[in-house]
């Protein structure tokens, strides 16, 4: 219901983010 | 019949208290099996960092909101807890399904994960309570007409001692992860993704800068600009 533009790619996730994957 | 804005607040202050205080504020089960599954089980820092932050936040919250308001801070606290809870399993879920992975202990150890990952719910709660605010006036939440405006966004980041940028990289996951958000709470939390890029990401001692340097150490091809004053 909301139009936030994700950004994010496949391979970018919360723990590539935080330096942990 | 149509919501008036009062209505509408009430209504969404309304889900989250249930939503949230069904899920309560201990790990679920779910969530405490990823806790076992990793290296080095992260429990009881997770338990310890929330009793500190809790600490924190409620007294800076009376102080921010006036003495009277404590209490809010202490409830507030607990709801943003409930919700801190309920997007890490939603993000793990996510992970595990993307990595295959379900030892996640490096990231569970990571304490700046876990206090954005709290500030971005405490700014989701407080948004919800209309307490942090853009409507009110500006990026300094203006002379708004509720006590509450004084914990406007970037106030969470002081509290936490956290630095925007790793706020920053936490929104995104956090709205992928709890789809219930309402429209209103996204783009507060939108807003708040602007101000740290426009402004506060750029401020002395951010880790910006850092990653900055390491992409262009890295080689990175283009000639990174330098940071403007």
């Amino acid at each position: 219901s909301h139009d936030y533009h994700f950004g994010l790619e496949e391979h970018e996730g919360i723990s590539e983010l935080f330096d942990c994957d | 019949p149509p919501q008036t804005p009062i209505r509408a607040a009430m209504t969404s202050i309304q889900m989250l208290r249930v939503d949230l205080t069904s899920s309560g504020d201990q790990p679920s089960t779910n969530l405490a099996t990823y806790f076992k599954h990793c290296t080095v089980d992260p429990t009881q820092d997770v338990l310890k960092r929330l009793e500190m932050l809790g600490q924190v936040f409620s007294q800076r919250f009376g102080q921010a909101a006036g003495p009277h308001c404590v209490v809010n801070g202490r409830q507030r606290f607990t709801l943003g807890v409930g919700l801190y809870y309920k997007v890490m399993e939603a993000m793990l879920k996510s992970e595990e399904k993307r990595l295959s992975v379900q030892n996640f202990s490096k990231l569970l150890n990571h304490s700046t994960f876990h206090t954005s990952l709290l500030a971005c719910a405490l700014e989701v709660v407080m948004a919800t309570y209309g307490e942090s605010s853009f409507k009110n006036g500006g990026f300094n939440g203006g002379g708004g007409d509720t006590a509450e405006t004084g914990v406007c966004f970037p106030w969470i980041l002081d509290v936490f001692n956290l630095a925007a940028f790793d706020f920053y990289k936490l929104i995104e996951s956090f709205i992928k992860a709890e789809p219930t958000l309402s429209k209103d709470i996204v783009k507060h939390l939108e807003t708040c993704e602007n101000l740290i890029m426009e402004r506060i990401a750029w401020r002395t001692g951010s880790p910006l800068f850092d990653l900055l340097k390491q992409e262009h150490e890295g080689g990175a091809a283009e000639q990174v600009e330098t940071p403007a004053s």
